[in-house]
């Protein structure tokens, strides 16, 4: 049964499976602090882009999902053992940081790195 | 708490460490945003724009050489006039409590070495105050470099690490860094008395401190080489031997 799935497995030339537009994937997404309640005490920047990952993880999880072990063997146990097993999540993969510049309570001014602010990539893990 | 701010989805996750950095340091949102204005605002505005793009971005070419630079302004103090032609203002940094996670990798006194006032040429210079000292002077030790500041040619920068991390960063409480602000009038004393009147709030000088965060989070560790993804390149027939 396992084998039935993977023979299924798109190679890296292959097309993607399934109907891309439903797939885990990046979306683009801007807020401005203001609308997160934030902008009486952020100066810069005055948009920040977070973005979101959204899509169906497939029971075929596509090449370049970045997907780890586990999320492969999930699906198989969802798929072959147990269904109350969740299918792996769309979600998150890389991260990058962005750069904030502040007014603190007291007055100072803070220029400040954010790691792991804005989603680069995404995975079903 | 003070500080935190009314925003409801904060309060839903505070275990989260952004959401306790965001808490201590907003100030509470029915508080109006903290003017800063002048020379302080600018020199950190211009410091982000060489940092980071317009989208908060951090530049990879930056050479901020920290991640956390947190200008410091001074406790308004009243300048008092001396005997001849000197003026002292004391200017009193208070420093917060020394957070585990952030070491301090450089400490920056920005001043005004040239002051005009009503007229006036005057020099100006920064220096430590000890309680009790015959000589209240930086030492070469204490002191790397002073340069002329990115401002204008009237402020210069003069790095204070060590004085700083000698006297004052093991704290755990609030401390407080205490500089003397010396101007003499370049010819003449006459009305320099009355100069100093008022300028207690004189955008004068500020405290730079930079900080790396020690605390990062440890790189996560890449997918094992011969994990299922890469057998899935070569043929789908090894994939079912792994599986069974």
């Amino acid at each position: 049964r396992a084998g039935s799935i993977a023979s299924k497995i798109p190679g890296p030339s292959q097309e993607h499976y399934g109907p891309e537009s439903n797939q885990c994937s990046l979306h683009h997404f801007q807020v401005s602090f203001h609308q997160l309640g934030w902008d009486h005490w952020i100066i810069a920047p005055n948009l920040y882009t977070p973005n979101y990952c959204k899509g169906a993880c497939s029971r075929v999880l596509r090449y370049g999902l970045n997907s780890p072990n586990h999320a492969i063997i999930q699906n198989l146990v969802n798929e072959l053992v147990d269904q109350s097993v969740p299918q792996p999540a769309c979600v998150p993969y890389k991260y990058v940081p962005i750069s904030i510049l502040l007014i603190e309570a007291n007055g100072s001014i803070l220029y400040k790195e954010y790691e792991d602010m804005i989603a680069q990539s995404c995975t079903c893990r | 708490m003070v500080g935190q701010p009314s925003t409801a989805p904060l309060a839903e996750a505070p275990t989260s460490p952004l959401i306790w950095e965001l808490l201590e340091e907003a100030p509470g949102k029915q508080q109006k945003k903290p003017q800063v204005l002048g020379h302080p605002m600018r020199y950190m505005l211009e410091l982000y724009q060489r940092s980071a793009d317009a989208r908060g971005h951090p530049r990879k070419n930056r050479t901020i050489g920290a991640t956390m630079v947190r200008l410091v302004r001074p406790l308004v103090n009243v300048a008092r006039p001396l005997r001849g032609p000197q003026h002292i203002q004391t200017l009193d940094f208070r420093l917060r409590p020394n957070q585990v996670t952030y070491q301090l990798v450089r400490a920056i006194v920005v001043y005004r070495h040239q002051l005009h006032l009503a007229g006036f040429h005057l020099s100006c210079h920064v220096e430590p105050w000890v309680q009790k000292s015959p000589t209240n002077h930086f030492s070469s030790s204490e002191i790397s470099s002073s340069k002329p500041s990115l401002l204008s040619k009237a402020w210069t920068e003069m790095d204070i690490t060590q004085h700083v991390q000698q006297r004052l960063w093991n704290h755990k409480r609030h401390g407080v860094l205490r500089l003397h602000f010396m101007c003499q009038q370049q010819k003449g004393s006459e009305g320099l008395e009355l100069l100093w009147h008022g300028t207690s709030s004189l955008d004068t000088a500020f405290l730079l401190l930079y900080f790396n965060d020690t605390h990062k989070s440890v790189q996560k560790a890449k997918l094992l080489p011969g994990g299922l993804e890469e057998l899935m390149e070569r043929d789908s027939s090894l994939l079912l031997q792994r599986a069974r």
